[in-house]
Formats: structure tokens, sequence, C-alpha cells
């Protein structure tokens, strides 16, 4: 089981996902995930690291 | 974006895909 730390820090990592979803960063292979970048995402990433 | 958010576009550019764990009901 998991603690109510684990438990929140889940539901932020979700939250954070879904928002990505919506800014079309991320898109989801299934409704629960797993998620993957779209091609914004990835070029979002490449600027990251530069 | 938040540092949560772009750590997560990390963890999904690194690992092809992201995983998260399914809350608890």
């Amino acid at each position: 089981a998991l603690t109510s730390e684990e438990a929140q820090a889940n539901k932020i990592k979700r939250q954070a996902a879904d928002r990505l979803v919506t800014m079309r960063l991320l898109k989801a292979m299934e409704v629960d995930g797993p998620w993957r970048l779209t091609d914004l995402g990835r070029e979002y990433v490449q600027r990251l690291a530069q | 974006l938040t540092s949560e958010q772009n750590q997560l576009m990390i963890q999904a550019s690194q690992s092809g895909t992201l995983h998260l764990p399914i809350e608890d009901p």
C-alpha cells in the first residue's frame, strides 16, 4: 500500500501529465497511459537541453 | 512549465514512454 505522501506525489504527477496532454506536449497511448512525447514535446525537450 | 512537468518531459524523452502509477481508488 502507498503512504499518503506517495499517493499525493502520484496525484501531482498525474495532474502534471494531464496538463502536458492539454498543452499537446504529451499524448496518452491509453486512457491511463503510458504517455509519449508529441512532436511538439520533442521540440520542447530539445530546447530545454540547449 | 513547472519543474514537475519538465521532469516528466525529460523522463518521457529518455525512456521513450512515461509510466506513472495508477492512483489508488
